[in-house]
């Protein structure tokens, strides 16, 4: 908290003291496993499996880990510990919120149903109440939305990282429909959560065809560099994994090499 | 204000729609791709 920079390189401008914000710092800490954060801080990155699945290495033991999950999580964090002070990524052409909710209420995972009435008037709820919004959304999240009901600005969370955009209509979708609007720290933490699964970076985004393309791994644009190089670099700064991550399969040992030396 | 970092990214709706379309195809098959081992 004291970091006079974020985790996007921006100076901290403002100090928050809001309880509610103050409070979600002090769980990420209390539900954090010291062991797993010197694992990945001090681990060495093996390779990727998936954009889901990495290898890492941490003294003589091997693991695989979630990229999703432990990138999620980060997210989170970021959302929470540089609150309100984010810098912005700005969309080179408007992006209307009716358009973004269309396309997540056509989506099987949306769960839109007749029963929930047509589509266009749920849309156009969905620009009227996020544009009632918007200067909360900017002025701590730096999540932009202009008069005209346009998405114009995306916080900048890490440096060098963009999230992958075919997430932004479910992502307005869900900060319509999954976010508590009438507790403050509630707000801040679901409002953060859906955030930070829209910036986790999802298999289903990374098209078929970059997964074979071997040519460009070495490429600042590929996904396998933003892998190694931003988000598992960001990993060992910046992320304090919680307990449930060695239990739930997120962070998983294959194999120790004193076990091998005896098989 | 003055100190807030601010970079540009491209963005279109048209390439998104498309993109997203194709995606929401993907998706479809790998569930029914699931369903199939599912029953297998």
């Amino acid at each position: 908290r004291e970091d006079e920079m974020t985790a996007a390189c921006c100076p901290r401008r403002r100090v928050v003291k809001l309880t509610s914000v103050l409070t979600l710092q002090d769980e990420i800490s209390e539900r954090g496993h010291e062991a797993l954060r010197e694992m990945l801080r001090d681990h060495s990155f093996v390779g990727c499996v998936s954009p889901q699945w990495a290898l890492a290495q941490y003294q003589t033991r091997l693991y695989l880990l979630n990229t999703t999950c432990l990138s999620e999580e980060l997210f989170y964090q970021i959302l929470i510990c540089d609150f309100a002070n984010f810098g912005i990524l700005r969309l080179s052409e408007p992006a209307p919120l009716y358009d973004l909710a269309m396309l997540a209420l056509d989506h099987p995972e949306s769960g839109w149903t007749e029963e929930d009435g047509p589509k266009e008037g749920l849309a156009e709820y969905i620009v009227e109440f996020l544009k009632r919004k918007a200067e909360m959304l900017a002025d701590y999240f730096s999540l932009e939305i202009d008069e005209e009901g346009n998405v114009t600005g995306l916080p900048l969370l890490l440096d060098n990282y963009v999230p992958q955009l075919e997430g932004l209509p479910m992502f307005v979708l869900r900060l319509a429909t999954e976010v508590n609007w009438d507790e403050e720290k509630e707000c801040f933490q679901s409002l953060s959560k859906e955030c930070a699964r829209f910036y986790a970076i999802r298999k289903q985004y990374v098209a078929e065809e970059d997964h074979e393309k071997e040519e460009c791994e070495s490429s600042p644009v590929s996904w396998k560099w933003t892998v190694e190089h931003i988000l598992y670099k960001a990993f060992r700064s910046h992320l304090f994994p919680p307990t449930h991550f060695s239990e739930d399969g997120n962070i998983l040992q294959l194999a120790n090499l004193p076990d091998l030396y005896k098989v | 204000s003055q100190n807030i970092k601010i970079l540009q990214i491209p963005f279109s709706m048209k390439t998104l729609k498309l993109k997203y379309r194709k995606h929401m195809k993907s998706d479809l098959l790998y569930k029914e791709e699931l369903c199939l081992i599912h029953h297998l």
